[in-house]
């Protein structure tokens, strides 16, 4: 059987690609599918007790799983393949082994499926999770997925707990905001506390545990749209990491792409700490982006990918494009420290943060 | 910003407003 495998990557070639020293270059896999590159992820793979940290990728019509061959070199092992629903996004779920979610659509989510890694690496497993008008959806602690779906007057926000086989073990309801939650976001160390924005601006927090509803806190008109990558709580405050919406572009010399705001629940009150700008000189604004730990990604409408040390609070690397193709996604692997960049060719950079 | 600004803070936030909101 012919076996598609990376390419063995060259990091002295791609030495003027780089202007820090923070990001080295590890491989590259080259998906041969020929459509869309959309999204990537990693993802623990455990087979005869071997724990592996594989990487998935996802093309318009295939989702493959790439499983290490030696610490420069994966292997696409195997691949799921769609053929009326083209995918939108992969939803990583944390906590679990040999299961990745995905979210099926043209512009709006469709379809959530569970995609199984196989044990004899030919049946191709998937299980529909949910089907309908698919507002939001993410993957949580301790097996859990999150959606919000329905019409306004009629919203479900369900959580699905997942059984050690990729099976649903159960299923329950948490009360509905008066708006349609857009993102969900899980507040880091507090497993059953769960944020949601909203499409009015607002910041939902939920009890996981019981389903209630404990508050809705309005923020400025001015973060409208924004996606929270990351939460805490410390001191009695919420602390969320958003991106910046840039609707001021061009009328302040600050470019900030990411920002952090305060938020005290009891009081709903909150207040902008922190902007995360781009270097002076630069150009672009948000695309898309992930935040691990304490480090934020984000690719930029020029097609550069920007990195912050969100402690230090200023850029600590920026990645032009390679070989004159903008980056299209990038993602923190859950798993290691490695950044995932995508360009929509299909190719995916493996970059160690050193 | 000043965080002070934001009102009495509570440690257990998640608690009281657990016990405050409607089951």
């Amino acid at each position: 059987r012919l076996v598609e495998q990376t390419e063995m990557a060259d990091p002295s070639a791609c030495d003027d690609s780089l202007n820090s020293h923070d990001l080295q270059l590890v491989s590259k896999l080259k998906s041969a599918s020929g459509s869309c590159s959309v999204d990537v992820s990693a993802m623990w793979w455990e087979r005869a007790g071997v724990k592996e940290s594989c990487i998935i990728t996802a093309c318009e019509y295939v989702v493959a799983l790439w499983k290490p061959l030696d610490a420069k070199r994966w292997k696409k092992n195997y691949t799921w393949h769609f053929k009326e629903i083209p995918v939108l996004q992969i939803v990583p779920v944390p906590d679990v082994c040999n299961l990745v979610c995905v979210a099926l659509g043209n512009l709006e989510i469709r379809e959530l499926r569970a995609l199984l890694c196989p044990c004899d690496d030919k049946s191709d497993k998937q299980v529909l999770l949910k089907s309908g008008n698919i507002e939001a959806v993410a993957g949580l602690t301790k097996r859990r997925l999150v959606s919000s779906s329905g019409t306004l007057d009629d919203q479900q926000v369900e959580v699905m707990t997942f059984a050690e086989d990729g099976g649903i073990n159960e299923k329950h309801f948490l009360m509905p905001p008066e708006e349609a939650v857009t993102t969900f976001a899980e507040v880091q160390g507090m497993e059953e506390t769960l944020l949601g924005t909203t499409g009015m601006s607002s910041i939902v927090i939920w009890n996981l545990k019981t389903g209630q509803l404990l508050k809705k806190v309005h923020i400025d008109e001015s973060y409208h749209g924004s996606v929270c990558h990351k939460a805490y709580s410390d001191m009695g405050l919420l602390f969320l990491v958003l991106n910046h919406p840039c609707a001021k572009d061009g009328q302040s010399l600050e470019k900030p792409v990411f920002q952090l705001i305060a938020i005290n629940p009891k009081t709903s009150l909150n207040v902008g700490v922190m902007l995360y700008c781009l270097p002076h000189g630069q150009a672009g604004r948000f695309l898309e982006g992930d935040v691990k730990d304490h480090f934020a990604a984000a690719v930029l409408t020029s097609g550069t990918i920007a990195i912050w040390d969100l402690l230090l609070g200023h850029c600590t690397a920026l990645l032009p494009p390679v070989s004159d193709q903008n980056w299209s996604f990038v993602k923190w692997s859950s798993t290691d420290s490695h950044l995932l960049a995508g360009q929509k060719d299909g190719n995916i950079f493996v970059y160690r943060c050193t | 910003c000043n965080v002070t600004d934001l009102g009495p803070i509570s440690l257990n936030w998640f608690e009281e407003l657990s016990s405050e909101a409607p089951p």
